[in-house]
């Protein structure tokens, strides 16, 4: 359950971690 | 002095997107201290942000927090709502990767009240999604549910399939 639990937590991060990948703030 | 400035910046963010990421952390804290020389609050500002998002691919969370807190405070000073809003996101999510979800949905609401003056439904939703997340975590299901609801109906809203 824990492992589920983590898992779906996961998911909204993971979705901000991929667009933070590609963002910089630019001079 | 101003030039090295701007191009520590622009070097920090060339690595970065390389994935260089330590050696990104190395140029953004020159430019961090090159904004601090000359009072410049909104280049302090981004070398945060570009600092805490550095950290938080090098898997070290506590020090992103700690960025993206001083981004926020300044976000707040500049009176920039739409920074102030990201940080707000940015730190709910760090928050959520150190498994504390109190402060993580603290940070989530703040970023779902400033969406929803500014009227962004992508950036409400977003809130709205990780705060069901961050609520199932602590078995708050009630909440969780209500945040779920509004997820969905914003997500058709927008025409978001996924």
């Amino acid at each position: 359950k824990c492992f589920r639990m983590h898992a779906i937590q996961v998911d909204s991060v993971q979705r901000w971690m991929e667009d933070l990948r590609h963002m910089t703030e630019v001079e | 002095r101003a030039a090295q400035g701007r191009t520590y910046g622009n070097l920090g963010n060339s690595h970065y997107l390389l994935g260089n990421f330590q050696d990104a952390v190395l140029a953004h804290e020159q430019r961090l201290l090159i904004a601090k020389e000359f009072g410049d609050r909104a280049a302090e500002r981004r070398a945060y942000c570009n600092l805490g998002n550095a950290y938080i691919f090098l898997g070290q969370f506590e020090a992103a927090a700690e960025h993206y807190k001083r981004t926020l405070q300044l976000a707040r000073q500049l009176k920039d709502r739409a920074v102030e809003a990201q940080a707000c996101y940015s730190l709910g999510n760090t928050y959520t990767l150190l498994q504390d979800y109190e402060r993580a949905i603290d940070s989530h609401l703040k970023h779902l009240i400033i969406a929803q003056d500014l009227k962004d439904r992508i950036g409400e939703g977003r809130a709205c999604w990780s705060l069901g997340n961050a609520y199932t975590a602590l078995g708050n299901h009630e909440q969780a549910m209500s945040f779920a609801e509004k997820h969905l109906e914003i997500s058709k809203e927008i025409g978001d399939r996924s």
